[in-house]
């Protein structure tokens, strides 16, 4: 089903949607050092960043039949990890001691726009 | 992605967004899913970025990803960020460049990060945003706090090659509405949510725009499509920001 093949007329009737899919709000303070100012915000959704990681490096897995390409890309971006600017550099720091993921598939993460540009 | 920036008949500017990721990393057969957008769905989190006590700004982000995609600055503008891909200027380059110590172009999610907390002003966060040098092409889409203002500007990696401004825009100045494609250009055939964007956003008319309406359009098939992760609805004025988490149920387009 790609969008050519469908003519569903404009929708009236989605506002409100459930309460259900309202997104939960966190502060962040900027007054905080940077490697703890995320802590708690990633406290709650490790098991889901972790997940989400795992799917990743499945699907590359799967699809170069091995995963030593993903775990080679993770290790070269830790050694990169220390040319990041700050404060983004010590706030993924904080986010991969918070959730144990180690710290080149934190950088993956936060350079995905480009990373699946390339 | 789809962004709509929207102005309603007393003046009032809507900015909008369906942020949609997971494109061929991985097909879930038996849900019939993308594997990395359902993933993505439940990291999803609101965040109020405080300085001394006071909301600087607000964005909507994947938990553990520290850069900007969907954020408002209340009273000064509003910002959303959709994928571009161009062969010429690839983020390829660039990424080769940055490993091998020329490190002069800035990673997406970085740069806007520093607009939302540095630039106080939409005029300042169009400067930011048009002239700084890039590690991949993007496309921003830019909203301000007073009538008429609103851009979108075509990022390649080194500036921005067009910045379409909502009172240049022809037929409808009222809105603008950028999917993935330079709106100079006709959209892939087989991803065109811009026409059906627009037809939603012309039978909804300009009196009737506001949170709802939009939230309708952002919800239409196409546009709404297995890859849609949230809806972030933002008014700058009054600094409303609401987030959802979208799903669609089929029958439903693969993207």
């Amino acid at each position: 089903f790609v969008p050519a093949q469908f003519t569903q007329e404009c929708r009236s009737d989605t506002y409100p949607p459930p309460s259900s899919s309202e997104v939960e709000w966190f502060d962040v303070s900027l007054d905080e050092a940077p490697i703890i100012r995320w802590r708690h915000v990633v406290a709650r959704r490790q098991s889901q960043i972790r997940d989400l990681l795992l799917q990743f490096k499945n699907f590359i897995r799967q699809l170069t039949g091995s995963s030593v390409y993903f775990n080679l890309v993770a290790r070269s971006l830790t050694l990169i990890a220390p040319t990041v600017p700050q404060p983004y550099q010590d706030e993924m720091v904080g986010i991969s001691t918070v959730t144990g993921i180690p710290l080149g598939e934190i950088l993956l993460y936060n350079i995905f726009y480009e990373a699946t540009n390339l | 992605c789809t962004s709509v920036l929207a102005e309603d008949s007393k003046g009032v500017l809507y900015h909008a967004r369906n942020l949609d990721f997971g494109l061929f990393f991985g097909w879930d057969k038996a849900k019939k899913t993308w594997l990395v957008t359902e993933y993505l769905r439940p990291t999803i989190v609101n965040i109020r970025f405080k300085k001394s006590g006071q909301t600087v700004f607000m964005s909507t982000h994947f938990a553990g990803y520290v850069g900007i995609l969907t954020a408002l600055k209340p009273g000064r503008f509003s910002l959303t960020v959709n994928s571009r891909n161009s062969l010429d200027g690839s983020s390829t380059l660039g990424i080769i460049e940055w490993i091998l110590g020329k490190r002069d172009a800035v990673w997406m999610g970085f740069l806007t990060r520093r607009v939302m907390e540095t630039a106080d002003s939409y005029a300042q966060a169009k400067q930011m945003l048009t002239g700084t040098k890039m590690l991949a092409p993007a496309y921003f889409i830019l909203g301000g706090n007073s009538t008429m203002q609103g851009c979108i500007i075509t990022r390649s990696r080194n500036a921005a090659i067009d910045v379409w401004e909502r009172s240049a825009a022809a037929n409808h100045t009222w809105y603008l509405l950028q999917t993935n494609y330079d709106h100079w250009k006709p959209p892939f055939v087989l991803d065109d949510r811009r026409t059906p964007g627009n037809k939603c956003m012309m039978a909804k008319g300009q009196a009737s725009m506001g949170f709802k309406e939009i939230f309708n359009v952002l919800s239409s098939i196409p546009v709404l499509n297995k890859l849609t992760t949230y809806t972030a609805l933002m008014r700058v004025d009054t600094g409303e920001y609401h987030s959802y988490r979208q799903t669609c149920k089929d029958p439903c387009p693969i993207w």
